[in-house]
């Protein structure tokens, strides 16, 4: 035979087509097209001796070690087999033609030429994902264990999620031991849920989303691990991490229900053993904003600005005080406050208090003096003292007899005006309290 | 002070004894200023000796008892510019004020006098007060003492020293006090202290003069430095120093 090999397309004629073939002519033509295609064959003309069972000049197309038909006779004549359907295609990249003639062609004595025929193929690409139910791959063993995909000339498998891809690229292995989730939300289950899952699983799944937000997670029904009724847990575990902080061990037929992470970062570990049947569990998981606290105020004098319903991540809140009251952090006194709600759920600072503003001792007033009208003692907020000079030796430069001075929200003492500036006590001149005086006369 | 008497404690609180080159005296303005007379600090006959010490007293009328209260340190010396020490006969300008470094508590025996500012207390007949430990009758004594003297008329003032011969200068600066007829009058040692008039419609002492020279003492009038001439100076300078 005369291969004509790895043309994607061409055509095949009889001998010295369109003139008549010779007699006694025996020769089989091998197509072949590359791997992962088909040979389709179509004849265009056909026009060799007719006989009984195509017994003296006939084509023969076989293909897949199978003879797809002997042929003679010509197309428009129902005299021998003409190959009607006209088209061929092979299950394999390959397929021979067989053209056979006997020393004659006459017909009651007269010599009656045959044209021969005319043939084209080409290269199909051939699905060998639906072909591999066929001996051929089956013969073969490579059959995808999981998903097929047919390419032009190729294919490749994949495996389902949870599995992985073999060396032989065509079965695949659980494979679940660093599954990564960053969507808000999802479905996590374990591998063929709500089916067995397999067995030697170490899978763990991780949930990352980002900071601020807070991951729930909602075991949906059926849930079912393997576990013992003395034991807990001895066979499979479902394990569940926040921040690498364990949150539960779960088995058995009862679900955990919703757990409220507080983190953005969950992980669930699931450990099989060798054997079991049961059929596994499945997470819906959410995200949230982050959440904090509800501030309170530590005292009635805290104004808590604008105050939320509610406050999540990157919320800040403005603290200040009533009148008369400083912001204060520990020992330290604050011109404000502002604190932020945390990715974590927790307020950057801690609630302030307010402290009664303090006008520390009033300043003493050189050659004057000071009398508290409030609290003796009493410098915080609203107290009030009374500045006098040391009459008669000394008087108020603006000759009042004594000044008010009430500590002010500022924390200083201030007098009616709101001037912080202490009286004056001027010394009084000239009046001596024993002057001279002369009774003799 | 010749024929005077003694004053009681509170009589003048006002009063400062200085020892400079001499017994001399002051008075007390506001709680940290003495007013006194140039000459004490720059006298006209005794060549000036640099760093000389100021040593000034308050608060009593007995010098042993005023001494006891100790000396009060002087911040700076103000001697009025137009004073010349080298002129004898020429006490024009007689006026200086000495700053204490600290305030003094005022009380019973230690208050200052007022500045004048009118011309009222410069009418003639004027009664007024000197007080000084100077000396009475070449008897130097330990407690102060003072007189009252009357304002005298300008025109008699120059007069009298036409009279006298005298050949020292009584400028507008100036006013004299005293009564030919008595002894009373100021002597060495009262240098700087003050004549003291009662403004009655004030209820209040001021300083009305400064004791600055005379012709020997108890024979007529004595020369005082005209204060008001001099308010606006000492003002300036409080303030300017306050």
């Amino acid at each position: 035979s005369i291969p004509i090999v790895h043309e994607l397309y061409g055509e095949v004629t009889s001998p010295m087509y369109p003139k008549p073939y010779p007699n006694n002519y025996d020769d089989t033509r091998e197509i072949v097209v590359p791997k992962g295609y088909s040979v389709k064959l179509i004849f265009w003309q056909f026009d060799l001796e007719p006989s009984e069972g195509c017994f003296y000049d006939y084509v023969k197309v076989s293909a897949d070690k199978k003879d797809l038909g002997r042929f003679c006779g010509q197309l428009e004549s129902k005299r021998g087999n003409p190959p009607v359907q006209k088209e061929f295609v092979s299950q394999g990249n390959q397929m021979w033609l067989t053209f056979h003639t006997d020393f004659s062609n006459e017909e009651n004595g007269t010599t009656i030429f045959y044209k021969g025929f005319l043939a084209y193929y080409q290269a199909v690409d051939m699905d060998e994902c639906s072909a591999q139910d066929s001996a051929i791959e089956e013969n073969s063993g490579l059959r995808c264990e999981h998903l097929c995909h047919n390419t032009l000339g190729s294919y490749f498998c994949s495996c389902r999620p949870g599995y992985e891809l073999q060396d032989d690229e065509h079965s695949c292995r659980a494979e679940c031991s660093s599954e990564l989730f960053t969507e808000a939300s999802g479905y996590i289950s374990s591998l063929e849920y709500p089916k067995a899952y397999p067995s030697d699983m170490r899978c763990n799944y991780s949930i990352r989303v980002d900071r601020g937000l807070t991951i729930n997670l909602e075991f949906l029904e059926p849930f079912e691990i393997d576990d013992h009724q003395q034991v807990h847990c001895p066979y499979d575990q479902l394990q569940v991490y926040t921040n690498g902080k364990p949150v539960g061990e779960y088995c058995g037929t009862r679900s955990p229900g919703i757990i409220n992470t507080s983190s953005n970062a969950v992980d669930v570990l699931f450990f099989t053993d060798e054997s079991g049947d049961s059929r596994g569990w499945k997470i819906h998981y959410t995200t949230e904003v982050m959440k904090c606290l509800q501030p309170k105020s530590l005292d009635e004098f805290t104004i808590i600005n604008n105050l939320q319903q509610q406050y999540q991540f990157r919320d800040y809140l403005i603290v200040s005080c009533k009148t008369g009251y400083e912001l204060t952090e520990g020992n330290q006194k604050l011109k404000s406050f502002t604190s932020v709600c945390q990715d974590d759920g927790t307020w950057h600072r801690p609630m302030p208090y307010c402290k009664i503003v303090n006008c520390g001792a009033p300043q003493r007033l050189p050659n004057g003096n000071f009398e508290y009208l409030t609290k003796e003692g009493k410098n915080t907020y609203q107290a009030e003292i009374l500045y006098t000079c040391q009459e008669p030796f000394y008087q108020m430069a603006n000759k009042e007899k004594n000044e008010t001075y009430t500590c002010s929200a500022q924390g200083t003492w201030k007098d009616k005006h709101g001037n912080k500036k202490i009286p004056h006590c001027l010394p009084v001149c000239g009046k001596p309290l024993n002057p001279v005086v002369e009774n003799q006369r | 002070i010749i024929a005077g008497k003694n004053a009681r404690l509170g009589n003048f609180p006002w009063q400062a004894f200085t020892n400079i080159y001499g017994r001399g005296g002051g008075a007390l303005l506001g709680d940290r200023w003495i007013l006194t007379a140039a000459h004490t600090i720059y006298p006209k006959d005794t060549p000036s000796v640099q760093n000389t010490s100021i040593d000034v007293f308050l608060g009593h009328t007995n010098l042993e008892e005023i001494m006891k209260m100790g000396v009060l340190p002087i911040r700076s010396v103000f001697v009025h510019p137009d004073y010349d020490p080298n002129d004898l006969n020429n006490f024009d300008n007689d006026i200086a004020l000495l700053e204490l470094e600290n305030s003094v508590p005022l009380g019973l025996n230690l208050l200052p006098i007022c500045l004048p500012d009118s011309e009222t207390f410069y009418e003639k007949g004027l009664m007024g007060y000197v007080s000084g430990f100077g000396t009475e009758d070449q008897i130097i004594h330990d407690d102060l003492k003072f007189v009252s003297l009357p304002m005298v008329a300008r025109e008699n003032c120059r007069r009298w020293l036409s009279e006298k011969k005298s050949e020292q200068v009584f400028s507008d600066n100036m006013f004299c006090a005293g009564d030919k007829t008595t002894k009373k009058d100021a002597c060495q040692g009262d240098s700087g202290g003050v004549f003291a008039v009662k403004d009655e419609t004030g209820n209040r002492w001021v300083a009305a003069g400064i004791v600055s020279w005379g012709i020997g003492c108890g024979k007529g009038y004595g020369f005082y430095t005209k204060v008001l001439k001099y308010t606006d100076w000492i003002k300036g300078i409080i303030e300017k120093e306050s």
